[in-house]
């Protein structure tokens, strides 16, 4: 019930009394947005009559049993450690999910790392588990992600610049492969305020939501698709489920002033995939000795 | 250069099939992650013996280097057990960079020196119980991260950290220097 902030001098994150992310100062200027992790129920096996129409959601096709996702939970239990060099927010949502959220000092950028798994499925569906982070941006549909870790290309919800385009899947047919980083910003011309995550593997991602993002961080699913591989996407085998850590980084500039986000986003997308690598050693000497 | 090419080898297969797309089977899978952890493996040899063909000839043979795997959940047997270790970070890019760096340890008073003898700013951050995670990480006796900067990593090249754990400081100088590396910490009620 009480509200929560943590900064690093260069950027403030407040949470609401629900412990979750209510917005973000950088610069004196406030982002108003909310950030979760969320569950789509998947289609499961039986949805037709016909083996060619009848596709659950599996290693092939990402397939929502509905055209919306639902929090994991409305409330996170926090514990909040605060020192000299990093902040962090530790927020619970169940058993399976949970996330921390950190500031370093000096870093420009939000790090989340998230923990989800193993996911229950004993209700007898599947899960699919995203990030979601929600801003007021008003998006006018565009969002922005890479292609393969190069060229960022422009993508508009509900739309191919080639054809047009029937939509039968409102969610994962605005899904697209996001192998480093997603982001909107509020206006295609004059982009004052970018809202970005850059992410450290390869996951499916969308903005269903004017100023919305998300990424697809696990799946635990109970059916084969039929398209091929002959299993159901249920690691490992007729065990608990797996579980899953990873890292997004959260960047927040409401003040771009000429800037192309770009320029922010890919020094962040360059150290989160080429971290330094650590190496160690023991030893008895003292450090004159040693070195 | 075959400790390497085992890599590129691994990566080429994986990346050519169905590996990318994530629509291999489980037993398929797992035999991806068995190449790929063996030549990551082969790969670690190769950095260990890069660095002691980096030294002056005539000096003592460097110790081997060890990895660590499972630092994302906060298990490594040398920083958890050594009272005296050091830390290599390599910087694969091509330009200076900056970093944190977080070691699973057990709780205790640590001095991290620079490579010029320099005492360095940390912080003991407390590990959070996780059901899901400490179940995978049965053998380990981490209770805390020991954080500090890795400053100005030169690119394509490494800087070494020296560390020494002793079990409490002594005198008010090591009272002062303790508080400032603590974490407060603060829980909701249950």
């Amino acid at each position: 019930g009480e509200k929560i902030a943590i900064s690093n001098g260069k950027l403030l994150v407040n949470f609401d009394a629900n412990g979750l992310i209510e917005s973000i100062v950088v610069d004196g200027e406030t982002v108003m947005m909310s950030q979760n992790l969320m569950w789509y129920a998947a289609m499961n096996e039986g949805n037709s009559n016909s083996i060619f129409d009848d596709r659950p959601s599996g290693a092939y096709v990402f397939r929502p049993n509905g055209t919306d996702a639902t929090p994991i939970a409305m409330q996170a239990t926090l514990i909040v450690q605060t020192g000299a060099l990093v902040s962090e927010v530790h927020q619970k949502f169940s058993d399976w999910a949970s996330q921390v959220v950190r500031v370093y000092k000096g870093q420009s950028d939000v790090e989340i790392e998230w923990t989800v798994g193993p996911i229950p499925v004993g209700d007898g569906i599947g899960k699919e588990i995203v990030s979601r982070v929600t801003t007021q941006i008003p998006s006018g549909g565009r969002f922005y992600t890479d292609s393969n870790g190069r060229q960022t290309l422009l993508r508009r919800r509900n739309f191919r610049p080639t054809w047009t385009l029937n939509v039968s899947e409102p969610v994962a047919g605005n899904y697209y492969p996001i192998n480093s980083h997603i982001y909107v910003t509020d206006d295609e011309g004059n982009a004052d305020t970018v809202v970005a995550l850059v992410n450290d593997r390869s996951q499916g991602g969308t903005s269903l939501q004017d100023g919305q993002i998300e990424l697809m961080v696990h799946r635990r699913l109970l059916y084969d698709d039929h398209f091929g591989v002959g299993e159901p996407l249920n690691e490992p085998g007729d065990g608990p489920g797996l579980v899953v850590r990873g890292t997004h980084y959260l960047l927040v500039n409401p003040s771009l002033a000429g800037i192309h986000p770009i320029s922010l986003i890919r020094p962040l997308a360059q150290q989160m995939f080429m971290r330094p690598w650590l190496s160690f050693s023991s030893t008895s000497l003292s450090f004159t000795n040693w070195k | 250069q075959h400790l390497i090419d085992s890599l590129r080898r691994s990566m080429g297969e994986a990346q050519h099939h169905d590996a990318v797309a994530g629509t291999e089977k489980e037993h398929v899978s797992q035999d991806y992650r068995l190449r790929l952890h063996d030549s990551v493996v082969d790969c670690q040899q190769d950095v260990s013996n890069s660095f002691s063909k980096m030294l002056p000839i005539g000096s003592q043979p460097l110790p081997q280097q060890e990895f660590c795997l499972h630092l994302n959940v906060s298990q490594c047997a040398i920083t958890e057990s050594s009272s005296r270790f050091t830390v290599t970070a390599y910087n694969p890019r091509s330009h200076e960079v900056t970093t944190y760096v977080r070691l699973p340890v057990t709780n205790g008073f640590y001095t991290v020196l620079d490579p010029d003898g320099s005492e360095m700013i940390i912080q003991l951050v407390p590990l959070v119980a996780l059901q899901s995670i400490d179940a995978e990480r049965p053998k380990s006796t981490a209770t805390h991260e020991l954080l500090f900067q890795a400053a100005k990593i030169p690119p394509l090249g490494h800087k070494t950290f020296y560390i020494i754990k002793t079990s409490t400081g002594r005198g008010q100088h090591s009272a002062i220097r303790e508080k400032q590396q603590s974490t407060t910490v603060r829980r909701a009620k249950t």
